[in-house]
Formats: C-alpha cells, sequence, structure tokens
C-alpha cells in the first residue's frame, strides 16, 4: 500500500545540514499494522510527512498504491491527503477558531459530503473518542488530550484506507490511550484499515503486527509481533 | 510553599457551564515533588494554572509562600512567574519566531541576566536536555520531543524554586523521558526544588513522594511513596 525507496530527507538551515532521514526503504502492506519507534529526533515525523505527501524527500521515491506520488499534480494530492490518508498530528494542527464539531466535519466539507450527513458523523465519532460533551469546544477550551481526540476524529472523518497516527496516545491517561488503542485495532481488524503509527506507547506497540525502529533517520531493526 | 484552598473553577460557554475544578484543597511543601494523575480532562492544567498564577479561580484561595496571590498586583505576579515558577507547558509555548537558544534565553533577559551569561546558561541547560546541537533551530525545526524539551529547558532558566512540569514526559521515547525524569529528581534532591508534575508516565509517578488522584475536578485519592 505504501512504500518509501532510498528516501532521503536533509534540511538545510544556516547553521548546517541536518539528516533527518538516510535512504529509508520501508514498505507497508494494506491490512497491516506497524509501530515506528525509536528516539526523540529519531525521524519518525519526517517518514510521517514522506508518506502522507506533506513533504518531498531530498532524494528516493514514495509509492502509494504502486503510484510515485511525485508524478501527481495538486489536485491529485489534495485528494490523497483528503480521501485517502487519515493524518493524526503529532501537534494536532487542530483549527484555533473553530469547534470541535467544526474541526471534524471540515474534510468531510471537502470532500462533498452534504452537510447534515458530514454533523452526524462528527458527533458519532467524538462520541467514540469521549467527547460528545465537548462538541462546541474550541481547542483552547480544552484539555490537551481533549485536543488530541478530537484531532483523532477529525483524521477518520473521510473512512481513509491509510492512517498515520502520530504519537495518538502521548496525552492521555493509560484508560483513555487504551481506548484509543482499540478504536484503532477495531479499524484495522474489522475494516482492513492500513495504520502506520510513530509511539512510544508500549501498549500500542503491542498491538502492531510488525515494530520497525528507526535510530537518526535510519531504520535499525524490524520485528514482527505474534498476535492470536 | 504553595496551597490552593477551596478552588473551584467554573467555565461559561454559550452551550452551558463546565466546572473543571471543584473545591480543591490542596497543598504541596518546600522540597516535595508531587504527582498529579488522573484521566483526560480531569482538571490538572487547570489546577497547574490556578497554582502557576496564570488565572484565577472562579472561588476559593491560591497561597504560594502563605501570601494570597489574589492579592498581588501585576508586577508581583510578573515577578512570581518569572523567577519563583517554571512552567512546562503540555503544549509547549515556545516563540515560533525564536531559536531554541532564544526561547530560553528570553526569560533570563527579563529577569535582568546580562546577555553573555545568559547565553552561557541557556547553552548548558539545552545540552543537559540533549539539544546542544539544536540551539538555532526554530520550533518547527524541531521535533515534537525536542519542542517539549526546550520548554524544559526554558523553564529551568532563572532556577525557579517551584517546577509546574505539565506532562513533560509525553513527546518522549522512554529513553529521553529517563533523562528528564533524573533531571527534575536531581534538581528536586539535590537543589531542594519543589516539583510539582501531572503526568501519566508511570516512572515519574514512581520517582515522586506522593501522588494525587483528580477526577472530574476533584481529589478523590492520595498515597505517599515509599522512596529510599
Ligand atoms: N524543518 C527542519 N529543519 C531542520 N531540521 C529539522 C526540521 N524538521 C525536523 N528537523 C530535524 O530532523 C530530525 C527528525 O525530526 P522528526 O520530527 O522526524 O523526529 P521524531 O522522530 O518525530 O521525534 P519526536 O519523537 O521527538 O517527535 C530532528 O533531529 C529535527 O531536529
Ligand atoms: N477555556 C475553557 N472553557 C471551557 N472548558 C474548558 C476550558 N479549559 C478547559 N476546559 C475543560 O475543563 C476540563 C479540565 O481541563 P484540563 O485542561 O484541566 O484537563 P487535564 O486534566 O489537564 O486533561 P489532559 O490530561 O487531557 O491534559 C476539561 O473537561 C476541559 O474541557
Ligand atoms: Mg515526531
Ligand atoms: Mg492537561
Amino acid at each position: 500500500l505504501a512504500q518509501t525507496i532510498g528516501v532521503t530527507k536533509t534540511y538545510s538551515l544556516g547553521s548546517g545540514k541536518v539528516c533527518a532521514l538516510q535512504k529509508v526503504d520501508f514498505s507497508v502492506m494494506a491490512g497491516e499494522y506497524v509501530s515506528i519507534v525509536g528516539p526523540s529526533g529519531s525521524g519518525k515525523s519526517t517518514l510521517f510527512n514522506m508518506i502522507g505527501a506533506l513533504d518531498q524527500p531530498t532524494s528516493g521515491e514514495v509509492f502509494l498504491d504502486d503510484i510515485d506520488i511525485a508524478q501527481l499534480d495538486s489536485n491529485e494530492l489534495a485528494w490523497l491527503r483528503c480521501r485517502k490518508i487519515g493524518y493524526i498530528f503529532q501537534t494536532f494542527n487542530l483549527i484555533p477558531v473553530m469547534s470541535a464539531i467544526d474541526n471534524v466535519t471540515l474534510p468531510m466539507i471537502f470532500a462533498g459530503v452534504e452537510s447534515e450527513a458530514s454533523v452526524e458523523r462528527g458527533i458519532d465519532l467524538l462520541d467514540q473518542v469521549g467527547l460528545k460533551e465537548r462538541l462546541h469546544h474550541r481547542p483552547n477550551e480544552l484539555s490537551g488530550g481533549q485536543q488530541q481526540r478530537v484531532a483523532i476524529a477529525r483524521a477518520l472523518a473521510n473512512r481513509p484506507s491509510l492512517i498515520l497516527a502520530d504519537e495518538p496516545t502521548g496525552n492521555l491517561d493509560l484508560a483513555t490511550g487504551q481506548e484509543i488503542i482499540h478504536l484503532l485495532q477495531a479499524l484495522n481488524q474489522d475494516h482492513g484499515v492500513t495504520i502506520i503509527t510513530a509511539t512510544h506507547d508500549l501498549k500500542m506497540i503491542e498491538a502492531s503486527d510488525r515494530v520497525v525502529h528507526l535510530l537518526d533517520g535510519r531504520i535499525v531493526n524490524e520485528e514482527r509481533n505474534e498476535r492470536d
């Protein structure tokens, strides 16, 4: 479903070059649940930006459904990011002036879903992440973990076939984190949604089929989980 | 050192009232290391805003060093927040247009520390959190966990006697998180700094003297840790 071949990402700042990813070969099969683990600064979010078509590699290719995304025009990329991929950002990236329900329905409006159906689905998604009492709160009227859960609900809005979850439980207590892990697991097991998470949450790692270790921008290890 | 008496915080939105804290009696002795735990949305950050004088209770009092902070004028409050209290925000709150080193030295400039000494201390603090290679990166040129560590370094800049750490390891892998736990522990044990953390990190909770459980804006349980 998703593949990076020889992906390198180098940032050039006034103070020098930072090599965030070095020749990363990474692939995920449709329906897989993969966790990417590694120290802070090892390149997890950068890899997600490559796979999610939010940024371009300095060299190497990224394929989604066997299509080289560097060949897509901006409309095709927009469609990918809106319909095919659900991105849960590490720093949430909610729209500050919009309420929780409006943040969640926005991608559906972009996808052409009519207003009543999108509000109904938005309420259902926010209920699934425990926020049905917070529909009309704006991000600054929500706790950190509540903002994180709005970001999660939003990523699921258009029923994406690929979810990129960047540290989705970082701001959650263990019980709420478990609910999110089960939510993602159910999408994977019952609906075949492909899930890639960047995480250091051991429970989330346990729930995945495969764990890929990143260190200083390189994949250094990979292990399969024996799941029943 | 810090005490809340009957602190209640109610937010009124168009859609109704939210009672974030209900008659909370909470106190911390000088030199203590206390963890506040509780589900997402239970009131941890709100309690921190009360203690850190960043917001006012709807009713009840907050005392710092036996002074009712509601009686302080804005200069006295500014001094408190700059010199006495170090606040590590759950969502970092770094200044986007400034580099890591400038973010860390800013509180020192406000405290009247002269420029060369503040840069020297800033570099040392960033080194202590593993970021001496990232001094000139701005927040959007840093990973999530690196931004969190800049926020930690900044909170320590003026050698506060009270640190409020709101989920300081939420974006960190276990090894980096351990470094932060040891850093805070050393400040507490070697320098008598009072530390209050809001966290769901079990390792951080283990490191504290006392654990206070919050649920729906109320303290529901408290336990002492037997530490060697
Ligand atoms: N725009 C940028 N310019 C320069 N360097 C950058 C930029 N963005 C990221 N980096 C650097 O690239 C490296 C990888 O960053 P990335 O965000 O992918 O790490 P990460 O594994 O997600 O870390 P974390 O667990 O802390 O979120 C980091 O060392 C970071 O400082
Ligand atoms: N400005 C606001 N207006 C309305 N409600 C608010 C506001 N700020 C916070 N709340 C609500 O107050 C409650 C407590 O929020 P708080 O941020 O203290 O929780 P928390 O324990 O820090 O949660 P988390 O673990 O998710 O960070 C939440 O239910 C939140 O929705
Ligand atoms: Mg990251
Ligand atoms: Mg909070």
